[in-house]
């Protein structure tokens, strides 16, 4: 069976916002490492990967490997009546058909219990090649959803382009064009807030906005982002928490 | 004009 407990709901909270916009349905697999997801939108245009690391988790317990197939959207009604600070439990049997879910308050005088009812997912599994990346940018998470939210009004596509230079999104439409580039800025007293680049050899791809916008959605769980670029494969934009991350590949754009 | 890559033709299915 497994049990696990979560200091705070906030965690899962902020998980599933990131990624209910890109895939309705999906299995959460628990094993001894703790809670994996990993899902395609319906296009096959990105995928999602997220671990929550046992290491988070208060108390975990998974004898054997559960899929637990839920829908996001019943998950996500589910979740809001868990305050952000509430600690949550989640159960299930070997073979489950319902998780349940208890969220506590802090002063432990209130004991919310819920029941979501599981589905049957026949979910693929891709195989995620280790990957040289030519560029790494660290930037912050807050900075990156801009930029995406800027470019999205002017464009359907945006082209990132890593160079010496720095990391320089573009656009062009209907109404105009635009361009916003970064330099490396390290900032030495809040890392957080800096730039930082690595690179290998420069990159240019073309994405979709409409998706990198979604991803952004993830912003909340961590102050810094980490794109990774190679010219002809998926772009990886990571968001690292303190014991786990959800990592969001996408497929880059063809031809011109 | 460009089309949208598919994510399967870069990873394999397991």
């Amino acid at each position: 069976m497994l049990e696990a407990r979560l200091e705070q709901s906030s965690v899962l909270k902020k998980v599933v916002d990131a990624i209910k916009d890109l895939v309705q349905d999906c299995n959460f697999d628990c094993n001894d490492s703790g809670i994996q997801l990993q899902a395609m939108d319906n296009s096959h245009v990105a995928l999602v990967a997220m671990h929550l690391k046992t290491e988070g988790f208060a108390l975990y317990r998974c004898d054997r490997n559960i899929a637990l197939g839920i829908n996001l959207v019943s998950l996500q009604k589910v979740l809001r009546a868990a305050q952000n600070e509430d600690v949550m439990t989640l159960k299930a049997e070997d073979s489950p058909d319902a998780l349940s879910l208890v969220f506590e308050n802090s002063e432990n005088d209130r004991i919310s219990e819920y029941d979501l009812k599981l589905m049957d997912i026949d979910q693929e599994h891709l195989g995620i090649p280790e990957t040289e990346y030519g560029a790494t940018v660290k930037m912050p998470s807050a900075e990156f959803q801009r930029i995406c939210r800027d470019l999205s009004l002017l464009s359907e596509s945006v082209a990132i382009e890593a160079t010496k230079e720095g990391i320089k999104f573009s656009c062009t439409g209907d109404i105009g064009k635009g361009a916003v580039t970064l330099r490396q800025n390290p900032n030495v007293e809040k890392p957080e807030l800096g730039t930082t680049i690595e690179l290998q050899e420069p990159v240019a791809l073309t994405f979709s906005l409409k998706y990198l916008v979604n991803f952004c959605k993830a912003s909340g769980l961590s102050n810094t982002v980490t794109i990774s670029l190679s010219n002809e494969v998926p772009l990886l934009i990571e968001y690292e928490m303190e014991h786990g991350y959800v990592r969001f590949y996408l497929a880059p754009k063809i031809g011109d | 004009a460009t089309g949208q890559g598919n994510i399967m033709s870069f990873f394999q299915k397991k």
